[in-house]
């Protein structure tokens, strides 16, 4: 517990005044490389936190930071001002219902990083799983009113691959014990990578749908790309970019009908 | 623009003070995403049906959902890919309510549950986040998304 109280945020700069606690610092995931994920937990704001579920949440890219999008722009409690000076409240924070765990995940994301400059270089989704399994089990034996805790993992986009993956290794190894700490109920992704041909086919159609690109292009990126291989063809290149540089426009393509940023 | 907001909050010394972050002193900035990693990335699974076939098999409550104006991973992609794991549908294809409004549209398999979320981007709780936190708590609650207002 003292390692706990350690890693209690007692305010951070310009927030406004909260009941729930807050804690946040480095679970070491690798000894000899000097592998450690940064992780910020938000207790539940509702009069019980200790009744409420655990969930973990990742974010995808490959790259990117769970404190970043899932805290500051989704799911958190805090949203943050434009000067990036003051922090205020999210109305609909998911911490009303859960603890949240977020999770700068793999090493080299956010605050989390590695004195091994080549672990940036030769990251997957081996090592992430591996890494964010490790960084659970030794962040319960720093936080054990969580051990057997009901727990869950949420994600977006490439922790369309995160998320399956850590539940898997969790399942695997909890296989071992009768009664383990990780008590995994279940997992949800949104707007997750799933299955590289499928959904390069099913993002294509989408393109064409909403019309975003035209007829033609709709139909040489069909007709020239296999999504099945590694490397694509220069003709499926050509249309993919003909149909980005020329037809898409200058939109958010992560939400189509909202304004850009300028 | 929020993700400017958050490099400009998390880059502040006082804030990595309050958060014990950056505690051995990183020699770059904190970004929202890393170039390196997503251009270095070196083994990606092709594909994550066979794990969502275990897991469901497992008896692990598994949600995927989707916002419907994301072009990115969209919810064409989503359903596409679904559709090779062939469950056997549960639940058929309906609505799901709140706030008097279709908040998207759901269906339940057998082992996994789909939903989308009307209107919302690839970040579903930054654009609809009244609709994504009905989404968490009936995946919470085990329970299937309303269907009436």
């Amino acid at each position: 517990s003292r390692e706990q109280e350690k890693d209690r945020i007692k305010a951070l700069p310009g927030q406004p005044k909260v009941a729930f606690s807050q804690y946040s610092g480095y679970v070491n995931v690798n000894q000899s490389h000097g592998r450690a994920l940064f992780y910020w937990l938000t207790e539940s704001s509702s009069p019980s936190p200790h009744t409420k579920p655990l969930l973990l949440w990742l974010n995808g890219g490959p790259g990117c930071s769970s404190i970043a999008y899932g805290a500051s722009e989704e799911i958190g409690p805090f949203r943050i001002n434009k000067t990036g000076s003051n922090l205020y409240l999210n109305k609909f924070a998911w911490n009303k219902d859960a603890n949240l765990l977020f999770l700068e995940s793999p090493a080299g994301v956010g605050y989390s990083y590695t004195n091994t400059s080549s672990d940036l270089k030769d990251s997957g989704d081996e090592r992430t799983a591996q890494d964010n399994l490790i960084f659970l089990i030794k962040w319960l034996s720093r936080f054990p009113q969580y051990k057997y805790r009901d727990f869950y993992i949420a994600g977006e986009s490439y922790a369309g691959h995160y998320v399956p993956q850590l539940a898997k290794k969790i399942n695997d190894y909890n296989k071992a014990f009768s009664k383990p700490i990780i008590n995994l109920k279940g997992f949800l992704v949104g707007n997750a990578v799933t299955d590289n041909q499928y959904d390069s086919i099913g993002t294509v159609t989408y393109w064409w749908t909403h019309a975003i690109i035209s007829d033609k292009s709709y139909k040489s990126i069909l007709k020239y790309c296999n999504f099945t291989v590694e490397r694509v063809s220069d003709d499926c290149d050509n249309a993919v970019n003909y149909a980005m540089n020329h037809e898409f426009g200058d939109i958010d393509q992560y939400s189509i009908y909202t304004p850009t940023c300028v | 623009c929020t993700e400017s907001y958050a490099e400009k909050y998390f880059n502040r010394p006082d804030v990595q003070r309050a958060m014990h972050a950056n505690v051995t002193g990183i020699r770059y900035k904190w970004t929202a995403c890393s170039d390196v990693l997503i251009k270095t990335w070196k083994d990606s699974d092709k594909t994550m049906l066979p794990i969502y076939k275990e897991l469901a098999a497992s008896g692990l409550r598994i949600w995927i959902f989707s916002g419907d104006t994301d072009s990115v991973v969209p919810v064409t992609a989503t359903r596409f890919s679904l559709s090779h794991l062939n469950l056997p549908v549960k639940t058929r294809w309906y609505p799901w309510y709140t706030d008097n409004q279709v908040g998207g549209w759901t269906e339940v398999y057998k082992g996994l549950t789909f939903a989308t979320v009307r209107g919302a981007g690839h970040e579903v709780p930054l654009f609809e986040p009244k609709r994504a936190l009905i989404l968490f708590r009936s995946f919470l609650a085990g329970k299937e998304l309303p269907r009436s207002y």
